[in-house]
Parts: C-alpha cells; sequence; structure tokens
C-alpha cells in the first residue's frame, strides 16, 4: 500500500524515551568513534548537539522510510557544522547549467535502446 | 542499458577514502573519475592523488570567474578536470599523500600518473546518465547531502529534499531494485561512492532512489560530468 503522504514527524510520548536513552547512547557512541573532548563543558555541549541529532534521524527515517538512519560519526556535530567540515562543493547547479556552454561541454547523446 | 551495473564488479573503481575534516569532497568525485577513466584507458586501477588538486588546482568557473577551487574550502570537479587537462595530469596517491590540510603546491610533472583527454557535462537524463556511466566508467555527480549525516544503510528516497547541491560524490553503479531494510519496498537506486571513510553508511558507500517517478531525488541528475584519460601503453 502506498504511503500516506502525511505524516506525523513529531514524536509524542517517545520523547521521554528518546531523553532518558540519549545519555547511553551517547556514552556508546563515543567510545565506538573513538570521541574526545576537551573539558566538561565542551562535553554537555556535545551530548545537547546529541540528542537533537537522535531527534533529527527520527524524522529523517519518517521522512525516508526505505533507508536506515541513526547514529553515524557525525551525530555530535550540528547540521551547520557538518556542512562546512565535510561537504565541500561550491556550486549549485544554476552556475553549473550557465557553464554547459563554457570549458565543460556537453556530453552527446548516447543509444540507450537495446 | 543493463538492468544493474557496478564498476565495482570490473575492477574499476578505488578504494573508499576519508577526506576527513576538509571541504575536499569536488578532489575525491574528479580523481575518482579520472581513477575509472585511467582503469579504462589503461587496463590498471591507479590510486591517485587528491591532495596535489587540493594544494595546486585554484581553476576558475569559466562562467563565475569569483569562483574558484580552494582546497578545503570546496571546488567543482568540472574546474578539477579543467586545471588537469592544463597541468597535464594527476600524481599517484603514493607520491602525493592525502593530509587533508591545504598546503604549498608540490606537483612534479614527472610523476604524472594519470591523464586527462577531455570531460563533457551529461544533461539531466537518468538513461543519458546511465549510459555514459556503462560507456565511460564512473561518473563525477553533485548531490545535496542532508540526509546523509544521518544515513546508515538502504535506499534513501526521502520524500521531501532539497535540490541545491552541496557535496561532490562518485556514481559507480545502478539497480534495478533493492529491498529497504525497514520496509520489503523494491526501489531501484544509484550506487554512490562517498568519501567519508569505509565507517561510514554502506561500508562507504550511499544508495539512493532513480527512476521516472522520483527523477532527479535531492539533485542527483543535475551536475554528472564524465572523463576520458589519455591512453598509455
Amino acid at each position: 500500500e502506498e504511503e500516506p503522504l502525511i505524516r506525523q514527524v513529531v514524536g509524542g510520548d517517545d520523547d521521554n524515551e528518546l531523553e532518558l536513552n540519549a545519555e547511553r547512547h551517547f556514552a556508546s557512541f563515543v567510545q565506538r568513534f573513538g570521541k574526545s573532548y576537551r573539558d566538561a563543558d565542551e562535553h554537555a555541549h556535545r551530548l545537547s548537539v546529541f540528542k537533537a541529532n537522535l531527534r533529527r534521524a527520527r524524522r529523517h527515517q519518517l521522512l525516508d522510510p526505505s533507508a536506515v538512519h541513526g547514529v553515524t560519526k557525525f551525530s555530535d556535530l550540528t547540521p551547520a557544522e557538518f556542512r562546512a567540515t565535510y561537504l565541500g562543493l561550491r556550486k549549485t547547479r544554476r552556475s553549473f547549467l550557465r557553464e554547459l556552454g563554457g570549458s565543460a561541454q556537453d556530453a552527446p547523446v548516447l543509444p540507450t535502446d537495446g | 542499458l543493463p538492468d544493474d551495473f557496478d564498476w565495482r564488479d570490473h575492477g574499476a573503481v578505488g578504494p573508499v577514502k576519508n577526506q576527513g575534516s576538509c571541504g575536499s569532497c569536488w578532489s575525491f568525485s574528479a580523481s575518482g573519475a579520472l581513477e575509472g577513466a585511467n582503469y579504462l584507458a589503461t587496463g590498471e586501477m591507479k590510486v591517485l592523488s587528491e591532495q596535489q588538486m587540493v594544494d595546486c588546482d585554484h581553476e576558475c568557473d569559466p562562467s563565475e570567474h569569483d569562483s574558484c577551487d580552494a582546497g578545503c574550502n570546496g571546488g567543482l570537479m568540472t574546474n578539477a578536470f579543467s586545471y588537469l587537462l592544463k597541468s597535464g595530469g594527476l600524481e599517484s596517491e603514493k607520491d602525493y599523500p592525502y593530509t587533508g590540510r591545504d598546503g604549498a603546491c608540490k606537483f612534479d610533472k614527472s610523476k604524472i600518473a594519470a591523464s586527462v583527454q577531455n570531460f563533457s557535462v551529461v544533461s539531466i537524463d537518468e538513461d543519458q546518465i546511465a549510459a555514459n556511466l556503462v560507456k565511460h566508467g564512473p561518473l563525477a555527480i553533485g548531490i545535496n547531502a542532508a540526509y546523509m549525516q544521518t544515513y546508515i544503510g538502504g535506499v534513501s528516497c526521502p520524500y521531501i529534499c532539497g535540490r541545491h547541491l552541496d557535496h561532490g560524490v562518485l556514481l559507480v553503479g545502478y539497480g534495478a531494485a533493492g529491498f529497504a531494510p525497514i520496509r520489503l519496498k523494491e526501489k531501484p537506486y544509484w550506487i554512490i561512492k562517498n568519501s567519508w571513510g569505509e565507517n561510514w553508511g554502506e561500508h562507504g558507500y550511499y544508495k539512493i532512489c532513480r527512476g521516472s517517478n522520483v527523477r532527479n531525488k535531492c539533485g542527483v541528475d543535475s551536475m554528472v560530468s564524465t572523463v576520458t584519460a589519455i591512453h598509455t601503453s
């Protein structure tokens, strides 16, 4: 059956469950990925970011049910830190299209039947 | 076109690498495409250097002169191919190893391991993308990485995903249908090699849905370039 397109993506009482287990998840995350933080403040800050990312992973799971989302080695980074540190593509498609006439030329159309 | 195709089965994909905390995804995408093209041209898989592009490639976009490749601060794969055409080629990873930081250019022309013959841009047409993949080897592509920070496995096919591109990766194959771990739903998908190490995603790889009813998901079809390597005996 088709997925209902309108889905409840804000959790109800499982927020409490997540809150309760976040510290346990964080401890295993730190151990699994060999994380270390400068001091107690940094540790506390990263725990709060981690909790937010648990909620984000749950939202992603609801919005993307055919994949598996959860804790990854980037779970102690805010989305902005993640983008700034681990991506690195400078252009959007708009300027890329303008390049079509520049040094990059169109690939010839290839046969795709048979 | 074959229903399923994966260049990893034919030796044209090098090892999964890790860009570390440096915005150099563009150089991994470009080096992966040239590794595949060079394999098709020579029959040998040579693992190529990203650090040479990080340190030495400051090529600018011909249509946007203020947008140039800038090492850990980002770049564009077609700029990188232009640079490689001008520099004469790319050294091997062994001769110019990756540090994950911007550095002074140490390019040594006598150590070129692979050279670009030419490169081109593929239209937003999934059949054309698949045909260019099968014909020319792995393709350098852009993608929106919004769902990749939390991705663990399966075929990603978000109901909602932006198409502005912020990450450069390598398209290595495609599958007719993949069962998603959570839901037994078949979805045809692209197979994408990322540069965040083997302990991310599916051993360093990402799968995203493709097909007429989910075209260009997360912008995956909208920045595709292919490169051919100079044949050396």
